[in-house]
């Protein structure tokens, strides 16, 4: 099967949680994690 | 490693909202991964219906999540583009649960070196640890495996680990996005006290000579016999594959001494039900004739009948000859029942008979086919190799076909293709909402001990191909033509998938290639039902549900129901707060209450003091008056004494 006749939903690359979000120019802590509003 | 606190917990069955942002194969996904936790786990998930405190899923910018219950009313967990895989849902769903990653736990520098030179500058933050005062590992050693560890690319400069394991054998093993762990489970079932699943049921490899409760019938001519090898096959069980010597029993039905349409039923301990749907996976081997088959039957207790009633499930009949086959039966049993085997001896000449093992009972949905691929080792070694499923039907009616891509040197591929079949003329195109989930089956014989690897697609109607037309529509109109082995020509509808479905190196790994076989499973069903914006012209019972609440519009984030047949809104509320009234449109607190209760006491002392310091003045007013004429009458007497 040619690459013509099939999509590929993650273009080729594994991106993990954490790339997904940097990719976007997400911060977040750790990777993933939204603090509560006090910073806790 | 959790977040220490029990006020952080969730309760056990946790309120969820599916928010109408999410794309429709996110929602799908996500009521995979609740099953997963429904089936491993003792955490629920139901939607949510006014509770103090729920988690709103919804399609934010990227997969995120925060950690534990913050108490927040409505507690947000976004499944942005890229994050619809079932592992990534599990992963922050652990986070909402109270986990934190697992590089990030007190002790993790004896396991992992983080190589710090290698982290983009000002990411480092991402590679804390946490104090055992803040975090707490629950006694369980430190997880490569986790669904909650980073891979060794987290946030790297170049090329080089991030994150290098002391052991070197976990270096690609860190990362892992299949399922949870076996620690992953133990720690959450830890945390949450739990000490059963939902959705399991049991689980048999016949190690125990207590054949895991099973009895045999007393009306039938023969009895099962659990042995550990027949001579004219198998050479050994499925659950160990002769791997471990004196062990690894299953049970066997022979059919070489026995004349034809002799029985022997093998019935399950007594299993009760709480979700009235099951699914029941065991493997079966056939040595014997190719006319012996195997009936499955189920003996459900209802009150009056003391035997209980025997109902046939399924007959499997030509069941081939020489290897393990994998069976899914579906059974819809409401009340305390049994699960039967029943071994029939059918014509023609048997030198063996039939076997089973590794029977794997859960209320969970069977998947809709099997595609079992022999020989696996020899076709993931060949060069440019590629493999396509046979053809399938969905529950619809639409055919489809998987194509497994094994040319990479390093990742298998993946994906769906829709191809003509014999109902399109009735179908609906392009086609809508159908998700396909394709499933690499772990063959643990413990079905709760499994690491699933499965990815899911979803048809979009109205998505197009780069030429214009739309992707998903009939494939004798969009497809390719290709023929199938037997000379039927088809035509193929373009691929949807991932090259990244799994490693090579993680395919060897665990029990996915058992017996040098592997097995994709494959569910293909309809999800317009969750399109709840959109009416889809499809008569599900879901459909009234969504044309109540199609003219209902909920303020301030409530979401709308149906009740008795109407529609109402679900108001948010928090610990201290609450929205009210018929839209939602109202908010209140407990400060406007204790507002309102000290300004009402206030109010109404006021009203009494008034009331009260008029009525004194009225009666003494009174009383004065009368005082006055008492003394007025006194003086004209004694004038007229005078």
């Amino acid at each position: 099967a040619p690459e013509k006749f099939v999509k590929d939903i993650d273009g080729g690359i594994d991106q993990d949680i954490f790339d997904i979000n940097q990719g976007l120019g997400l911060d977040l802590f750790e990777g993933d994690i939204k603090l509560e509003a006090n910073g806790k | 490693n959790s977040i220490i606190g029990d006020h952080k917990r969730w309760p056990h069955t946790i309120p969820y909202v599916l928010e109408d942002s999410l794309e429709m194969n996110a929602k799908g996904v996500i009521l995979n991964a609740f099953e997963r936790y429904r089936l491993k786990t003792c955490i629920d998930f139901k939607p949510w219906s006014g509770e103090a405190n729920y988690i709103s899923v919804f399609k934010g910018s990227g997969c995120w999540s925060s950690v534990g219950n913050i108490h927040a009313g409505k507690q947000e967990l976004s499944i942005g583009t890229n994050c619809d895989r079932i592992a990534t849902v599990q992963h922050e769903f652990l986070h909402a649960l109270g986990f934190w990653h697992e590089q990030s736990r007190a002790d993790r520098d004896d396991y992992v070196i983080i190589v710090w030179d290698r982290i983009q500058p000002g990411k480092e933050h991402n590679f804390n640890i946490y104090n055992d005062s803040v975090s707490d590992s629950l006694n369980v050693p430190y997880d490569y495996t986790s669904v909650m560890h980073y891979s060794k690319t987290a946030f790297q400069n170049g090329t080089e680990s991030t994150i290098v394991t002391r052991i070197s054998e976990f270096e690609d093993v860190i990362g892992q996005r299949m399922d949870f762990s076996d620690y992953d489970l133990l720690k959450l079932n830890q945390l949450y006290n739990c000490t059963s699943s939902l959705s399991f049921m049991d689980s048999c490899d016949f190690e125990l000579e207590n054949i895991c409760g099973m009895i045999q019938s007393s009306g039938d001519s023969a009895d099962w016999q659990r042995v550990s090898q027949v001579l004219s096959g198998p050479e050994s069980d499925h659950s160990k594959m002769g791997q471990c010597k004196d062990s690894g029993f299953f049970m066997h039905f022979n059919t070489s001494i026995l004349n034809e349409g002799a029985t022997a039923m093998l019935e399950s301990r007594l299993l009760y039900p709480k979700r009235g749907f099951q699914c029941l996976e065991f493997y079966l081997y056939n040595s014997g004739s190719g006319n012996d088959q195997l009936n499955i039957y189920t003996r459900e207790y209802t009150t009056g009948q003391q035997g209980g009633v025997l109902t046939l499930q399924r007959q499997i009949k030509e069941v081939p000859i020489g290897s393990w086959q994998l069976h899914y039966v579906t059974l819809q049993v409401t009340k305390k029942f049994r699960v039967v085997f029943e071994g029939l001896r059918g014509p023609g000449t048997s030198s063996g008979g039939l076997s089973i093992d590794d029977i794997n009972l859960s209320e969970t949905r069977c998947p809709h086919h099997i595609w079992h691929i022999q020989n696996f080792t020899q076709i993931l070694g060949g060069q440019d190799t590629s493999v396509y499923s046979p053809p399938f039907y969905s529950s619809k009616g639409y055919a489809f076909q998987i194509y497994m891509d094994l040319r990479s040197s390093t990742n298998v591929g993946i994906y769906f293709h829709l191809i003509s079949g014999a109902n399109d003329d009735q179908l609906q195109w392009p086609c809508p909402w159908q998700q396909a989930t394709m499933t690499l089956l772990d063959q643990n014989p413990d079905i709760r001990q499994r690491m699933f690897n499965q990815r899911s697609i979803t048809t979009d109607p109205t998505m197009t191909s780069d030429n214009g037309s739309y992707f998903w529509d009939r494939p004798s109109k969009v497809g390719v033509t290709d023929v199938f082995p037997n000379g039927t020509q088809f035509s193929r509808g373009i691929g949807y998938g991932t090259t990244v479905f799994i490693t090579r190196e993680r395919l060897k790994s665990r029990e996915f290639i058992k017996g040098d076989d592997i097995y994709i499973l494959l569910t293909v069903e309809d999800i317009s039902h969750l399109n709840s914006t959109s009416a889809v012209p499809d008569p599900v019972p879901t459909l009234a549900v969504h044309n109540a609440c199609s003219e209902v519009v909920c303020q301030n984030g409530g979401i709308c129901v149906v009740q008795d047949g109407r529609a109402e809104c679900k108001c948010p509320a928090g610990e201290d707060w609450w929205y009210m009234g018929k839209r939602c449109e109202k908010r209140g607190s407990t400060r406007d209450t204790v507002i309102i209760a000290v300004s009402s006491t206030v109010t109404v002392f006021a009203v009494m003091l008034i009331i009260t310091l008029v009525s004194v003045y009225c009666t003494r007013r009174k009383y004065r008056k009368k005082a006055r004429a008492n003394t007025a009458a006194m003086t004209l007497e004694n004038q007229h004494a005078f």
